[in-house]
């Protein structure tokens, strides 16, 4: 099974072409594996994407360095994952 | 039964399949299951069929979760198909729809990637068919339909989320779809529902080209979204989808709108940004709530605009 232990989904908000330009270079680049959830569209439109753990210090760092805006929309994936099994679990006990 | 059923929980393959067999056993003058084909690891596609009788009639088809990943939508199509048929003989606008009309609705449009999703991958958004020479596992089903197949938003190389596939309809779950419709014929509506990012789309995703009934498109979707926002306060967007996001090529209402259903569209459901896929259970039910009232919206149009 496939776990997410340490990865995060930022939201990244695009203040202007240049920095669109900058997001979508990270969209292209496929060592980073990331995984778009929302893919990059307009300026001021936000983008999710899914940073495997190995990967998080440099999108942080290639944002920042770019003064390109962003915010931590789920701070522990497997958690809410673990969460939502859980709960898949309950419900199931409790019909049972 | 369907009515102990929980609505307001996920479920897997097995548990929604079950539920359509008790719904179609329940109201066996109402629904039929139809299995339109096999998915490549050889699991029954699976559709719904709404019918009051009738040999051929028009109809509207509905799919949810063809990106596996997105729960909400398969959980909303469950909703919908038990509110179907509670409305039926109660809510006079639905009851008229389904005395012109049949309606089809596929509740796991990709099944494969649905069960990867709930046994090995939570985040798996494609098919599961691997295509010799190739290293990755999966096609974007929703970048494989003949529309401007291979054009601008799909990617050619296998590993990618979006990779289109190595020929248009490589996907036995798209092929199952096109040969559908194709025999059928008659489908006037064709409604894809997708999760997330709150957005209603008509075509194009391929062109910039605006569609032939790009106003009349547009005026019902503002109709749809108001109808949607009406329950809860939900805002959506909605557009084109080369205006309202991004070039995409090889999309299922492209298509379908190519074939002469105009009235194509796909819906993005909840949320705009604290949970993405991983929607809370508890908001199933309202997003379906909502949902079912833009879903009304188009039906009532399809119904009242023949062409």
């Amino acid at each position: 099974t496939e776990t997410f232990v340490g990865q995060q989904v930022l939201r990244i908000l695009p203040e202007d072409a240049f920095q669109l330009e900058k997001v979508m270079e990270l969209d292209a680049s496929e060592k980073l594996q990331l995984d778009f959830w929302r893919a990059p569209t307009y300026p001021k439109s936000p983008v999710d994407v899914r940073v495997p753990f190995p990967s998080l210090q440099r999108v942080k760092v290639f944002l920042e360095s770019n003064g390109i805006q962003y915010d931590i929309m789920i701070e522990d994936l497997q958690s809410l994952i673990d969460e939502e099994k859980l709960d898949m679990a309950r419900q199931r006990s409790v019909l049972q | 039964t369907t009515e102990t059923f929980n609505y307001a929980a996920y479920h897997n393959l097995d548990e929604i399949n079950a539920f359509m067999d008790l719904l179609v056993t329940e109201k066996s003058n109402l629904v039929s299951k139809l299995q339109i084909g096999k998915s490549y690891e050889g699991r029954p596609i699976n559709v719904l069929k709404f019918s009051t009788g009738g040999i051929k009639r028009p109809a509207i088809w509905i799919d949810t979760g063809i990106h596996s990943r997105e729960w909400v939508t398969q959980a909303s199509g469950v909703w919908f198909a038990k509110k179907i048929v509670d409305s039926y003989g109660k809510d006079p606008s639905l009851t008229s729809i389904l005395n012109n009309f049949d309606i089809f609705l596929e509740i796991v449009t990709n099944p494969d990637g649905f069960a990867f999703t709930h046994s090995q991958n939570r985040m798996w958004r494609k098919t599961r068919s691997h295509h010799s020479g190739l290293s990755c596992i999966g096609v974007d089903p929703n970048r494989n339909w003949d529309a401007g197949f291979g054009g601008p938003g799909s990617s050619g190389n296998s590993c990618t989320e979006t990779y289109r596939g190595p020929y248009a309809n490589s996907e036995s779950e798209v092929k199952a779809i096109v040969d559908f419709v194709q025999d059928h014929g008659n489908i006037k509506a064709f409604i894809s529902i997708h999760s997330y990012s709150q957005l209603l789309l008509y075509p194009y995703g391929y062109t910039t080209q605006k569609a032939a009934d790009h106003e009349e498109l547009d005026a019902l979707a503002k109709k749809a979204v108001n109808a949607l926002a009406s329950l809860h306060g939900t805002k959506y967007r909605y557009g084109s989808i080369t205006a309202a996001i991004y070039p995409a090529s090889g999309g299922t209402i492209d298509w379908t709108y190519d074939q002469g259903i105009k009235y194509s569209y796909t819906f993005e459901l909840r949320d705009t940004g604290r949970h993405g896929f991983l929607l809370p259970a508890s908001q199933i039910v309202p997003t379906a709530e909502e949902t079912w009232l833009a879903l009304m919206v188009i039906m009532e149009h399809t119904r009242d605009h023949p062409y």
